[in-house]
């Protein structure tokens, strides 16, 4: 978590695009 | 330093690309046991004991993988074959084993040296500076191309069954898009990573900064394109709650241009300062090693009016979620159960809290490191 927190500017390019992913799955899990 | 250049090369040959393998199925992972027990739960309690079956591996997993990165760490450090491979400090031990073998005392007169091992370590040193950011991608990479695997699977197997228009696609096509941008943005970062520590084994001259610029130019490229996208999603979807009300759709529209509008300036100042070397006022306190928005202030205006687009499209669909459970409950009383409307809006805004809240620690980054 460390790692992850302080390089964000590696991560944040991924959480871009699994952020409407997870939405997308968690409304049709719901 | 010969044998630092030898454990160095066995590093870039062998143990990081293992590591970036177990980075990847640690993702992968990370996704599919919490999704998979869930169905498991819903379906039936009896696989119980299968599901903690699944948990045990997927922590095991995770203590073995953080134990290697802390393992190669160590020694990418030196703390494993006990000196430090900070390039001062092995400038000082080289002067100082010169020194001892003239009888004279030079030892505080720390310089480079003229061999070419020492610019090989140098060069190394880059590399490594790229693995930690790598290493987080890598992981979030295999997490999101397990959610892209299952939302792929949903989009098949509701095409079969029931999609009422075309227009019901435009989500999944973006998100598909976004997914592919990723990919390649994961590339990207992934050659920026190798190019280096061959530049540093074949002992060329050091031409790699023009390489690993361009290379850089085309990861922010890459990351704009998805952040604007997501920003969009984010808009759209503010608009859909409040069923497409004139001003809500302007003010949506207002921040999408601006966002676009300043991303492509942000790449335009970049490739100026990073290509042509130009002069533009910096931010000095940006920490990160992959450039993005932290360095200028075109950069910063665009991270903090994502921040800003995020936050807004976040209050309002919440505004929205608590005027539409007050006239649920007005009309069929307080104990009424929430409705599939109310259930998509609080997710909406639970994502939304989250993604905003990483943003934040994203903007924060520009200006301090998060953790000690």
């Amino acid at each position: 978590l460390v790692t992850a927190v302080d390089h964000l500017d590696g991560a944040m390019a991924q959480l871009t695009s699994i952020y409407p992913l997870a939405v997308f799955i968690l409304i049709a899990l719901d | 330093a010969q044998v630092l250049e030898l454990v160095f090369r066995s590093a870039a040959s062998s143990t990081i690309p293992t590591l970036l393998l177990e980075s990847f199925m640690m993702g992968v992972l990370l996704a599919f046991i919490p999704i998979g027990s869930y169905l498991l739960y819903v379906k039936s309690r009896s696989y119980m004991p299968f599901v903690s079956i699944l948990w045990m591996v997927l922590v095991t997993m995770l203590t073995h993988w953080a134990l290697s990165l802390r393992d190669l760490e160590s020694t990418l450090a030196g703390r494993s074959m006990g000196f430090s491979t900070s390039l001062i400090d092995l400038a000082h031990a080289a002067n100082a084993s010169k020194a001892a073998a003239h009888g004279e005392h030079r030892a505080h007169h720390a310089h480079l040296g003229d061999g070419a091992v020492f610019g090989s370590v140098f060069v190394f040193g880059q590399a490594w500076r790229h693995l930690l950011p790598l290493v987080t991608e890598t992981v979030l990479f295999g997490f999101a191309s397990s959610l892209f695997a299952i939302a792929a699977y949903i989009v098949v197997r509701r095409s079969c069954s029931h999609w009422r228009s075309r227009f019901d696609l435009i989500i999944p096509a973006m998100v598909s898009l976004m997914y592919t941008l990723s990919l390649i943005h994961w590339a990207i970062a992934l050659r920026c990573f190798t190019v280096l520590p061959k530049y540093a084994m074949s002992g060329a001259p050091l031409s790699f900064q023009t390489h690993i610029k361009g290379l850089d130019i085309s990861l922010l490229i890459v990351f704009s394109l998805n952040a604007v996208m997501s920003d969009s999603i984010v808009l759209w979807r503010m608009c859909v709650v409040w069923e497409r009300t004139s001003s809500v759709r302007m003010i949506g529209a207002v921040l999408l241009i601006a966002t676009l509008g300043l991303n492509i300036a942000n790449i335009v100042v970049l490739h100026r300062i990073m290509v042509y070397t130009r002069w533009f006022p910096r931010n000095s306190r940006d920490s990160e090693i992959i450039t993005t928005y932290g360095l200028t202030p075109v950069g910063l205006a665009a991270a903090f009016l994502s921040l800003a687009t995020n936050l807004f499209a976040t209050v309002l669909v919440g505004t929205k979620a608590w005027i539409h459970r007050r006239q649920v409950s007005h009309q069929f009383g307080p104990k009424t159960r929430r409705t599939l409307a109310g259930r998509v809006m609080e997710l909406l805004v639970e994502s939304g809290v989250v993604y905003t809240a990483i943003w934040l620690l994203y903007c924060i980054s520009f200006f301090r490191q998060i953790t000690t």
